[in-house]
């Protein structure tokens, strides 16, 4: 089953 | 102060109806220069949502310095529910307002309804997001798009979607089997907006999470394409565009194991 990813792997919090 | 007023309630209306199921509580920032902006994620910082409703969206905006409104999006939804979608929609708020002023101005009758919104402080994170080169933009009607994200969500929990000059194609594999469709583009000279168009770098292949494309399709009403930008194992962009301004959302994709 595919791994749901996070947004903030892919953008930084500002 | 800040007072903009809407030639129609609807947009405003299908706006909130399309975000409020994702993020509860989001700051809607107001400038004379950008009208109004929001980035809000949802809690499972999966869905991103970018708003940006410019201020030509409206027959008549000021904003004499900028503001903040914390809104809780549930209150204001059931606010904009008391106006008819063809209401004059004007919002009104003072230079630190703790409330915003919600009016519907019945363009036949004499009518004139006030309401009155409490204000929230809101502490949110915000995302960096940089202009970026996407591998690939589909852009398709509206509501294509939406039948096929509430059609494969009952097949699948994720759906795959695989980019090539020649198609896209969506794939979903469930429990009691699988299923494709595939779209290849077209120009329709008579209907533009029932065209599917794709552009293309390199090819892609992304899954997502059914559910959170089902919450993205919730903006069909506010416009009749929508664009799809994918980059290989990073999250996509859904933009729907309003008369002035967009709705965008940044999903973040699955990977396998």
């Amino acid at each position: 089953t595919p791994i749901q990813n996070d947004l903030t792997e892919f953008y930084n919090v500002a | 102060m800040l007072e903009g007023k809407f030639e129609e309630a609807s947009l405003l209306k299908k706006v909130i109806e399309s975000i409020k199921d994702s993020v509860k509580l989001c700051n809607f920032n107001c400038s004379q220069s950008k009208g109004i902006t929001v980035q809000a994620i949802d809690d499972s910082r999966v869905l991103l949502i970018a708003l940006k409703i410019d201020s030509g969206s409206f027959q008549e905006f000021r904003c004499d310095r900028d503001l903040v409104l914390g809104l809780d999006l549930e209150s204001l939804s059931k606010i904009l529910k008391q106006g008819n979608n063809e209401d004059y929609l004007t919002i009104i708020a003072e230079d630190s307002p703790d409330s915003l002023l919600v009016v519907f101005e019945d363009k036949k009758k004499d009518r004139i309804s006030e309401f009155s919104l409490k204000l929230m402080d809101i502490d949110s994170d915000v995302l960096t997001i940089d202009d970026m080169e996407h591998d690939c933009s589909i852009t398709m009607p509206a509501y294509e798009f939406a039948k096929i994200a509430r059609d494969m969500k009952t097949l699948s929990e994720s759906l795959q979607i695989i980019i090539t000059k020649d198609s896209v194609k969506f794939n979903a594999e469930g429990q009691i089997g699988s299923g494709s469709i595939i779209l290849k583009p077209h120009t329709d000279m008579e209907k533009p907006d029932e065209s599917i168009k794709i552009e293309l770098n390199q090819p892609v292949v992304l899954t997502f999470g059914a559910k959170y494309l089902n919450d993205i399709v919730k903006a069909t009403a506010l416009s009749s394409t929508v664009t799809i930008k994918l980059t290989d194992k990073a999250p996509a962009l859904f933009e729907y565009r309003l008369p002035s301004g967009y709705l965008r959302y940044y999903l973040a994709p699955k990977f396998d194991d």
